[in-house]
Order: C-alpha cells, then sequence, then structure tokens
C-alpha cells in the first residue's frame, strides 16, 4: 500500500520530471534536419549539455536533496550524469513517435563517429530498457534512483544519500507491485537496468576518448 | 560553445540557476 505521504512524493518527483524536457528547439533540431557526422557530433554535444541541465533541474526538486552537502550534490550530479542521460534517451525512444522518428534519431546517433563496439550495448540498453513499458511515475523514479546512489566518487556523506535513495527504492518497490502484479520479478528487473546503465557508464569513458581523437 | 564546458562546469552553473551563462 502507498501511503499518502508517498502518493504525494511520487506525484512531485513525475511533476518534475515531466516539467524539465530538453528544449524543443533541440528536438526539432534532431528530428528535421540532415547533417553530416561532424554536425551530428556537435549536436549530440549540444543536446547532452541541455541533457545535463535538464537533470540538474530535475534533481533540485527530490525532497531532501538540496539538504544534502553541496559538494555532495555535484559529486552525485556528475557521478550519475551519464547514467540519467543514457536513461532518459532510452525513454524518449521507446516513446510512441511519429512513423519515422526513431529511424531518424537512430540514424543520427549511428552515423556521429562513435564506433560500433560502443553503438552495440547502447543500442542494446535502450531495447532492454523499452522491453519494460515503464510507466511515467516508474521512470522518474529509477531516475532519482540513479542520481541517489551513495557510492559515487566523492561522496562524503554517503548515508545521508543513500537514506534518501531509500525512500525513492521504497516507493517505486510499491509502485512496480502495484502496476504489475502478475509479475513479481519486475521491481528486481528494473534494478537489474541500474547495473546495466554501470557498464555503460564504463564504455562511455572510452567512447568520449576515442571519439575526441577521431 | 557548451561542447567545451566540462560536466561539473555545467553542474555547478545549473545548480546555481544561471543557465544561460
Amino acid at each position: 500500500e502507498i501511503t499518502k505521504e508517498q502518493q504525494a512524493l511520487m506525484k512531485l518527483i513525475v511533476d518534475a520530471y515531466n516539467k524539465h524536457q530538453i528544449p524543443h528547439d533541440f528536438a526539432k533540431k534532431l528530428l528535421q534536419e540532415q547533417y553530416g557526422a561532424e554536425e551530428n557530433f556537435l549536436l549530440l554535444t549540444e543536446v547532452a549539455t541541455s541533457q545535463v541541465q535538464v537533470l540538474v533541474e530535475f534533481t533540485k526538486s527530490i525532497p531532501g536533496f538540496l539538504s544534502l552537502d553541496h559538494e555532495d550534490q555535484i559529486a552525485l550530479l556528475k557521478g550519475s550524469a551519464v547514467e540519467a542521460t543514457y536513461l532518459r534517451s532510452a525513454q524518449v525512444l521507446s516513446k510512441k513517435m511519429p512513423t519515422g522518428h526513431v529511424q531518424l534519431l537512430e540514424e543520427r546517433i549511428r552515423k556521429s563517429g562513435i564506433s560500433e563496439e560502443f553503438i552495440t550495448p547502447m543500442f542494446s540498453f535502450y531495447k532492454s530498457i523499452g522491453e519494460l513499458h515503464m510507466v511515467q511515475e516508474e521512470q522518474a523514479l529509477l531516475t532519482a534512483v540513479t542520481v541517489l546512489t551513495p557510492d559515487r566518487p566523492y561522496v562524503k556523506d554517503q548515508q545521508a544519500v543513500e537514506r534518501l535513495q531509500e525512500t525513492m527504492l521504497d516507493v517505486l518497490r510499491k509502485l512496480c507491485a502495484l502496476q504489475h502484479p502478475q509479475e513479481p520479478q519486475y521491481f528486481a528487473r528494473l534494478l537489474g537496468r541500474l547495473t546495466e546503465l554501470r557498464t555503460l557508464n564504463h564504455y562511455h569513458a572510452e567512447m568520449l576518448t576515442s571519439w575526441r581523437t577521431n | 560553445p557548451a561542447s567545451n564546458l566540462g560536466l561539473e562546469d555545467i553542474i555547478r552553473k545549473a545548480l546555481m540557476g544561471n543557465l544561460e551563462d
């Protein structure tokens, strides 16, 4: 059973998640104009920057986050930005979109100079997120759980972060049970995606190095 | 350009609220 307080928390987080989206202009550019590899690279870096800003705005709305030590706030965001961005992209790509949009976005990523060894795990992750058919509440809470990971580098007060993360996990666990009564493993599957995200984070660092060199 | 700004700078600026910088 989800308590009234948990329901209020969930609403707050979903509202914040929906409110903070990448600017419409970017989305439009991504879908409308044809670019070569170099322009795709530049566009994707701009979008990535915008996604980090969106992530920060969302995170500021998570109750308790701004009460954490300021440097810990930065450490958490720095440690989770890549994972949260992949998560958001996966959710965008698994949304229902007009015909051809998903293919166009995929093409843009594939033709931006990223080598195939990184593209494969990236798209495999996008696919595995799509298969979960998460509701908005689950997406928003999973993103909050990702940001509030206590063992990121340079986090000093891990216990304070853990308490916040536990609050989110508790709501998410209850929500999964309510949303997917036929699938008792659903919550565990969501947490499994977080492990997959950590692997992607590792790939991402290597990918950036090779991308810059190219 | 934004692509030359480090991740930490982007985060610090966004946390302080001056996105337009």
